[in-house]
């Protein structure tokens, strides 16, 4: 059982720090790490992330957005453990700035391209890099749904 | 295998029939505050076979079922069609939509192909494709936010759970 | 005790409900009501909205968003109780979409006329309805401030 | 009575010193994740007088004096001016600043326009115009995400608190 955890906390940590790397433009550095890497059951587990330009942190002293940056990374990454046929998330962006935001939809964009990511946003900067856009409205106290033309170009 | 498309009515802010064709690649649902994005997903999690309404933001199932001032209680209907090309679900059939209705009398009817079947069976079959009605492919709003303030020990029992 | 309270929470009340109906452009309406109005101490206070279109509903069957239009109405309707020179307040558009983040925005500019409102956002839609706009920065390692040109009108 | 300006330097992510000047009205900060946004409001309750670390998001007061590998420990310091054109605090002065300098050493300096004061009488010299270190005038990011969530007792309650 600890041989199956540590193959995978590794295969976890290391695309934890190529998805971070992607999410700073390669200028960043994150990993995870185990507070006891000999009994890895008795202890937590930690990450570390690194933003550019700036000093080394712990999760729990990063920003809203950082922590936001961070779990959506750690996230994809424990994805990685049984790779599912389709993704769908709602709204993962809402803490992002919009440099972050175009980040996290590009790398989105370019895992979609051998699955399908089903992703529910408010923010054009996502919306905008999608191969196809749904519109969902209220009409007489019930939902309809709109195909809505998708830019293959970002507005921003 | 991916989804083709996902029918539904009746079901939370959906009276009359919804189709949503999708597509692989990279798929966004946007529209106002309280439109009923997020019903779609809970739409799709029912369909799968989620048996918790907590976990469908509904106090019980009949909760999910589409209260308007018009009609009387009706049923929630959810399909989900699969594009199968590939065969990950063990069904010979290019095309296979998982459905469940629900009516407010409390009976639960999941059908394959039109065919009905019991909620284990059709469990089963999914889960050959690893189909599952939940797991870290389906990221609901505000997980995010919650999983952003977890300690050590729940990030390591996390990774722990999912071997 | 009891008068005191009851007084607060009409006035409360009254405010919630403006508000409200200032993000729902007067076509929603929503309320606030005791559990127990003769013993309010001995009851809660619950939250009714009714957004255009839709039938009413209490806070905890709302949408996300819905949610956080609510809140902020409540959270400026409290404010009314004890008037305070300034507001501070951080990213509370977060969750709103498009059309609620320019209400709300347009809400908070009216108010801000006989005081002073600073607003912490990552939203276009209020940037750019503010009268002065700030940005903050890293570099090497620490916060910069400068300012930034404010629109007076409104990109969408 | 409003805020004319905020001078943070050595608190958190402000290193040297930085001044922000503000006016009546409506007034925007933005800026990228993790830039210092969230740190200014921490750094306006700091000079008001926040006596807990948690509140500012530190483990420790220590935890808020800027962290940099070049200098050794340095002292927070953070200065708010009021415009007191309306004398609604009571100080014979247009322009009245708050200031707040804690050192690793454990030392927190308060001064009123230079000259120093103690916590207490901060307060009560602020509170004469409505100005306190916490309040529903501030929102902390997150504050509208919890108080979502809020049960109707806890509603019914922190309306009780406020009068
Ligand atoms: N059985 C039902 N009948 C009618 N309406 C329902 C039912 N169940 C839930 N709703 C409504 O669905 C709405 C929530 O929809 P949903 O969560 O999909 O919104 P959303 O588009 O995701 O919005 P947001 O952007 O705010 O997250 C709420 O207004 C809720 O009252
Ligand atoms: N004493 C300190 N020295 C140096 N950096 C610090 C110190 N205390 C906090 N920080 C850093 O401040 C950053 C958080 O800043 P802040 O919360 O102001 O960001 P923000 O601009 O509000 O971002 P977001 O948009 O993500 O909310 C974190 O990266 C944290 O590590
Ligand atoms: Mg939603
Ligand atoms: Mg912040």
């Amino acid at each position: 059982k600890r041989d199956a955890f540590m193959s995978a906390f590794n295969r976890v940590n290391d695309t934890f720090q190529s998805l971070f790397a992607e999410m700073t433009d390669g200028q960043g550095h994150g990993r995870m790490a185990l507070e006891n890497p000999d009994s890895p059951f008795e202890g937590g587990l930690d990450v570390f992330l690194q933003f550019p330009g700036k000093p080394e942190l712990t999760m729990g002293s990063a920003s809203g957005g950082e922590k936001s940056v961070a779990t959506v990374c750690y996230l994809l990454a424990l994805q990685q453990i049984h790779p599912m046929p389709y993704y769908v998330m709602d709204e993962i962006d809402a803490h992002l700035d919009v440099l972050n935001t175009k980040r996290l939809a590009t790398l989105v964009r370019s895992r979609s391209k051998g699955s399908q990511f089903i992703v529910i946003s408010l923010k054009d900067t996502t919306i905008s890099r999608a191969d196809r856009v749904y519109g969902v409205f209220q009409e007489k106290g019930m939902s309809q749904v709109i195909s809505l033309p998708a830019r293959a170009v970002a507005v921003d | 295998v991916f989804i083709k498309r996902i029918d539904i009515r009746g079901f939370k802010t959906f009276s009359k029939k919804v189709s949503i064709s999708l597509d692989r690649g990279f798929t966004v649902i946007t529209g106002p505050n309280g439109s009923g994005k997020s019903n779609i997903l809970d739409g799709l999690k029912f369909a799968l076979g989620e048996l918790s309404p907590k976990e469908l933001r509904g106090a019980s199932l009949s909760d999910l079922v589409h209260k308007s001032q018009a009609e009387g209680a009706r049923s929630a209907h959810v399909a989900v069609q699969f594009e199968n090309g590939d065969r990950r679900i063990p069904i010979e059939s290019d095309l296979v939509t998982i459905s469940r209705e629900f009516s407010k009398g409390g009976e639960g009817i999941y059908r394959l192909n039109g065919r009905r079947m019991s909620r284990k069976q059709v469990q089963d079959i999914l889960s050959s494709a690893d189909i599952q009605v939940s797991g870290f492919n389906m990221i609901a709003q505000h997980a995010i936010t919650r999983l952003a303030e977890i300690g050590s020990e729940e990030r390591r029992r996390i990774l722990e759970e999912l071997i």
